[in-house]
């Protein structure tokens, strides 16, 4: 069950936002169970030493096999299309060859957390996703603006220094939701 | 307001504070 974070402690770096970090592996045995139900939530804090003490305690994805996801989205944003912070907006995709998840995921909370997006509120969270191809990483905003969208996707190509042919694609949470594929 | 701002290096120097651990 969720735990809200706790307040920084003396001496510590506070983030602009508190965020919650949370984990779901899809197996043959929850296929059917609903996809919130299979949200596990694993800890939330408030500042840059809180996440650096959670983050050394968990497996790298990159070293994660199956159907695999991390969840990391600002307190009070649930990591879902439904949510009313995500439903009117939508998520840069971006396709990683297998050995890049770990680099690209550390790279892209620390941008987040860090607030380099320059967004203002728009950032709710970021999804890394191991799967048996190729792993996605995906990072979530609240508005369809374009300006804002192409923004975000300036950032990502400064922070996440990917390969030359990476797939970068945005898609609308409205969009994955007709998406029958 | 003002925003609480850490870029890449800042966030890796505070991960060896002996806060962090």
């Amino acid at each position: 069950t969720f735990r809200p974070a706790p307040k920084p402690g003396e001496g510590e770096h506070p983030l602009q936002y508190n965020y919650a970090l949370w984990f779901s592996r899809r197996s043959q045995s929850n296929k059917t169970v609903r996809y919130d139900q299979n949200l596990k939530f694993i800890a939330s804090f408030a500042s840059v030493e809180q996440f650096w003490n959670i983050y050394s305690y968990i497996v790298r994805p990159g070293d994660m096999t199956g159907h695999v996801d991390y969840h990391l989205f600002k307190e009070g944003i649930r990591p879902m299309w439904e949510d009313d912070a995500n439903k009117h907006g939508g998520k840069w995709v971006i396709r990683l060859k297998k050995g890049l998840a770990s680099r690209c995921w550390e790279n892209l909370i620390l941008a987040m957390l860090g607030e380099q997006f320059m967004v203002g509120e728009e950032i709710c969270g970021a999804v890394i996703s191991i799967r048996f191809q190729d792993d996605i990483l995906s990072l979530w905003n609240r508005s369809n603006d374009q300006a804002i969208i192409s923004r975000i996707r300036d950032t990502l190509q400064r922070v996440l220094n990917l390969p030359p042919n990476t797939i970068m694609d945005y898609k609308s949470h409205t969009d994955s939701l007709k998406d029958t594929s | 307001g003002t925003r609480i701002v850490y870029d890449r290096s800042r966030l890796m120097q505070l991960r060896n504070s002996p806060l962090a651990r």
